[in-house]
């Protein structure tokens, strides 16, 4: 006979994501501007530094509490920023044979493995 | 059993939804 019941929200996750997403376009509680080649992409650290090596490095320590602006790398990678972020917020991953490239080199760039891995992937099956 | 937890899912939405931008 159980004594205590656990509930269990299933779609929790997504429901938070979803709304941290909202927030994010609506620019509440941002806290930090990405400049991907002087372009601005705001967005919330704790969201980022949960989803990139890069960023974890950047914000884990004290001195990340002071950085609101942080320049990302343009040239050939810039591209590959935006769909990141969209990822992050979204879970899903928009890729083409045309942007994949820029999108591999920036989840490199910030150290986003199992994206790189996808990245790759996607290529190679386009290839064939 | 004494101290057994039973694990119920909820399928539905968990928390409210942040209105979307006009």
């Amino acid at each position: 006979r159980a004594l205590g019941y656990v509930r269990e929200f299933t779609r929790h996750s997504s429901d938070v994501l979803g709304n941290l997403n909202e927030l994010r376009l609506r620019g509440i509680l941002t806290d930090v501007t990405l400049l991907v080649g002087g372009q601005p992409l705001r967005a919330h650290k704790a969201v980022l530094i949960a989803c990139s090596g890069f960023f974890y490095s950047i914000f884990r320590g004290r001195a990340g509490v002071g950085v609101d602006v942080l320049s990302l790398p343009g040239g050939p990678e810039a591209g590959g920023f935006a769909p990141l972020l969209d990822f992050m917020y979204t879970s899903r991953l928009r890729l083409s044979p045309a942007t994949a490239p820029a999108v591999l080199a920036a989840a490199t760039y910030l150290q986003m493995d199992h994206v790189v891995q996808a990245c790759h992937r996607f290529i190679q099956a386009s290839y064939e | 059993h004494e101290g057994l937890v039973a694990t119920v899912k909820e399928a539905g939405r968990s928390i409210h939804e942040i209105p979307r931008e006009e």
